[in-house]
C-alpha cells in the first residue's frame, strides 16, 4: 500500500564534542505502509531511547532541522510533556503523530506538513509537527486542529504553534493556539 | 488519486506479517 510520500526516518544522539549535523543520522526511508511498520518495529520505542537522542520522520528531501529551504520560513505546533508522561503517553503520542503523518491526515493541507520531531529530554519530552509556511495561518490552524483532536487531547488543553524564526532568535512566543 | 489512510486502516497493519 503506496504512501502519498517517501519519508525518511532520522535518529539525533547528542554528543557535545561533536557538531550538531554530525550527531544527525539517516536511519531509513519507508514509502508503504508495510515498510512503514516494518521500520517501527525494528526501532526502540521513544520512551526507551536516552534523554538528548530525538526521532525525526520528514518527508524525502527535507532535512530535519530550520535552515533546511523547506523548514526556514515555517513553525512547528509543539506538545510539551511532563516528566511522569514518557512512560504513560509518549509513544502512543508520538504514533499518532506518524500516523497523522504518513496518512496524510490534514486533507489538502498536508501538503504544508514537512515532518515532526520527538525530543527526548529530562526536562520534558516534547512531540512537534512542522510545517513550512508559518504565514499560511489557513494551513497551520487547520493542521493544528486536526492535530491536536488526533492525539484526543482535551478541549482545555492547548497547544502552540511557533515559528523556526522566532525560536532560532529565541524571541519564542506562540504565533497560534489550538 | 491522493493515498491518505485513516488510523484503524493504517493499524490494521501493524502486526501483519510480511508477504515473502
Amino acid at each position: 500500500h503506496q504512501l502519498q510520500n517517501r519519508w525518511a526516518l532520522w535518529f539525533f544522539k547528542n554528543d557535545s564534542s561533536r557538531a550538531w549535523q554530525d550527531n544527525l543520522h539517516l536511519v531509513t526511508k519507508v514509502d508503504t505502509v508495510e515498510d512503514f511498520w516494518a521500520m517501527y518495529s525494528h526501532i526502540q520505542l521513544a520512551s526507551k531511547l536516552s534523554s538528548g537522542c530525538d526521532y525525526a520522520l520528514f518527508k524525502d528531501g527535507i532535512r530535519p532541522m530550520w535552515e533546511d529551504s523547506r523548514n526556514k520560513w515555517g513553525g512547528r505546533w509543539l506538545v510539551s510533556l511532563a516528566k511522569h508522561q514518557r512512560h504513560s503517553k509518549l509513544d502512543r503520542l508520538w504514533l499518532e503523530t506518524l500516523l497523522c503523518l504518513i496518512g496524510e491526515s490534514f486533507e489538502d493541507h498536508s501538503r504544508e506538513v514537512c515532518g515532526a520531531v520527538v525530543n527526548i529530554r529530562t526536562k520534558g519530552d516534547k512531540i512537534s509537527v512542522w510545517t513550512q509556511e508559518a504565514e499560511n495561518q489557513a494551513s497551520v490552524l487547520h493542521i493544528g486542529r486536526v492535530y491536536k483532536e488526533h492525539l484526543g487531547l482535551s478541549t482545555k488543553a492547548i497547544i502552540g504553534y511557533q515559528a523556526h524564526a522566532d525560536t532560532a532568535t529565541k524571541s519564542i512566543r506562540n504565533k497560534f493556539v489550538v | 488519486g491522493k493515498k491518505q489512510y485513516d488510523r484503524e486502516f493504517l493499524l490494521d497493519f501493524q502486526f501483519m506479517p510480511a508477504c515473502i
